[in-house]
C-alpha cells in the first residue's frame, strides 16, 4: 500500500443507551473526523444499539475522555488500524 | 502480468480481471463473460454468466464489492463462480441447479473504488466520481438507486460517506447494472447484494418499515438460510427486513431490485461481527465462503422450486 496510512487509528465499539448518548455522538461526530462502521452515518444511531467507529490517533484520546465523562460503555477494538491492515494478509501464497 | 490468483487471499483488480478470463477459457460450456459497461476510470464492468447457454431459463443475479472495503465480498462472488465450475457434475446440489437455471455474477460492482481502497485508502467505501461544486469525490453506490432516493436526509452531502450522487443512477456502474437486470428481467427471479460486516440476511425495505407484501416468505427463505448458514461453522446470522434489523436506508438496489418486480431480492452482511470489521483475516475467506454458499445453494433451489 503506497497510499494513506493508518497508524495509531483506534476503532470504538460504544454501547449508546439513551438520548444523551446519541447527542454527544452527534456532537462529537460533528467536531471529529469519525468513520462510521456500524451503522454507516451518525443519523442511524438509535437507544440501546452498539456502534463502531474509526478515529485518528490523534483525536482518539479526546474521544476517550469524553466517553468517560459521560460515563458510556465502551471497549477499544482495534488499536492500531494499520497493523490490523497488515495482518489482515495472514495466508502466504501458495 | 497480474501475478497468481488465490481463492484463499484477496485479489486485487488486475487478478480479478485475469480470473475471468481464466474462468472463461478453462469452463467456456458453462462461463462466459458480458460486458455490461464501464467505469468512470474507465475499468470494464464484467458479469460472468455461469450456466447453459439458454437465456430463457430462470436466473438469479449477484453482486459483490458495492462497497470498496468490504473486501469478503468480492471474495465471495469469485468463491461462488469458481465452485460452481468445479462442482457441476460432482455435486448434486449444483448440478441440479446449473441444469435448469443461470447465475449472472458481478464480481466487483464498484471497480474503482476497490482499485482505491488496494492502492490509497483502505478504508474507502465510495465509487471515484467526480462532484461538482465539491472537492469531496465519490458516491456510495447503495444509495444510489432509484429506490426513494428523494426521501431522506443526510445523504445530500457529496463529502458523506453516504453520498446518494446527484441523481438516482447517475452513475455509471448503477447505470451499467440497473440497464443489466432491466433488459434480463423476463428470466431474473432473484436478486442477491454481498455486503460486510455484521453478520446478517436481509431483505425489503430499507426505506419504509412497512414489510413487502411476500415478506412472510422471504421470513421463511431467510430463517433457513441462515440456519443452513450456521450448519458448517455454527455462524450466528440473524434475518429480517432491512429497516428494522439493520437501519433505514434509501437508494438501496435491493429495495430498487424488489420494486422492479424481482420478489426474492436478499442482501448478506457477511462476516464478521466486529473484531476485525472490514478487515477480515485471509484466513477466514475460506470459512466465510463456505458457509455462505450454503445459505445461497438453498436460496437458488427455493427459487427454482417456487417461482413461476
Amino acid at each position: 500500500h503506497s497510499g494513506e496510512h493508518f497508524e495509531g487509528e483506534k476503532v470504538f465499539r460504544v454501547n449508546v443507551e439513551d438520548e444523551n448518548h446519541i447527542t454527544l455522538l452527534h456532537k462529537l461526530a460533528s467536531t471529529t473526523q469519525l468513520d462510521f462502521w456500524y451503522p454507516d452515518a451518525t443519523h442511524h444511531i438509535s437507544a440501546n444499539m452498539t456502534i463502531d467507529f474509526r478515529v485518528s490517533e490523534k483525536e482518539s484520546q479526546s474521544i476517550q475522555s469524553a466517553l468517560d465523562q459521560n460515563k458510556m460503555h465502551y471497549e477499544i477494538l482495534i488499536h492500531d488500524l494499520q497493523e490490523e491492515i497488515e495482518k489482515q494478509f495472514d495466508v502466504k501464497e501458495d | 502480468i497480474p501475478g497468481r490468483h488465490s481463492y484463499a487471499k484477496y485479489n486485487n483488480w488486475d487478478k480479478i480481471v485475469a480470473w475471468t478470463e481464466k474462468m472463461v477459457h478453462k469452463h467456456p460450456e458453462m462461463v462466459s463473460r458480458i460486458k455490461i459497461g464501464t467505469t468512470v476510470e474507465d475499468n470494464p464492468l464484467y458479469v460472468l454468466k455461469i450456466g447453459k447457454r439458454d437465456e430463457g431459463r430462470k436466473a438469479i443475479f449477484m453482486d459483490c464489492g458495492i462497497h470498496a472495503r468490504e473486501w469478503i465480498s468480492p471474495a465471495f462472488c469469485q468463491w461462488f463462480v469458481y465452485q460452481a465450475a468445479k462442482t457441476y457434475g460432482k455435486n448434486k446440489i449444483m448440478t441440479k441447479l446449473l441444469d435448469r437455471m443461470n447465475f449472472y455474477v458481478l464480481p466487483v460492482f464498484n471497480i474503482d473504488g476497490y482499485i482505491w481502497s488496494w492502492t490509497r485508502n483502505r478504508m474507502w467505501r465510495k465509487n471515484r466520481s467526480k462532484n461538482q461544486n465539491s472537492k469531496c469525490i465519490g458516491t456510495d453506490l447503495n444509495r444510489n438507486f432509484n429506490a426513494s432516493w428523494n426521501s431522506f436526509l443526510n445523504t445530500k452531502n457529496p463529502c458523506a460517506d453516504i453520498y446518494r450522487g446527484p441523481e438516482p443512477e447517475s452513475e455509471k456502474e448503477t447505470k451499467a447494472v440497473t440497464d443489466f437486470i432491466r433488459s434480463h428481467l423476463k428470466s431474473i427471479k432473484a436478486y442477491i447484494t454481498f455486503h460486510s460486516y455484521s453478520q446478517m440476511l436481509l431483505f425489503p425495505y430499507g426505506y419504509t418499515s412497512k414489510l413487502p407484501p411476500n415478506h412472510k416468505d422471504l421470513a421463511k427463505v431467510a430463517k433457513i438460510g441462515t440456519d443452513v448458514l450456521a450448519t458448517r461453522y455454527e455462524t450466528r446470522y440473524i434475518y429480517g427486513p432491512i429497516a428494522s434489523t439493520i437501519y433505514p436506508t434509501s437508494g438501496s438496489s435491493l429495495d430498487w431490485a424488489y420494486n422492479l418486480g424481482i420478489k426474492h431480492t436478499f442482501a448478506f452482511e457477511l462476516r464478521d461481527k466486529g473484531k476485525f470489521g472490514f478487515l477480515l483475516p485471509e484466513s477466514l475467506i475460506k470459512p466465510t465462503c463456505k458457509e455462505t454458499l450454503l445459505a445461497v445453494k438453498f436460496i437458488a433451489k427455493y427459487i427454482l422450486k417456487h417461482t413461476s
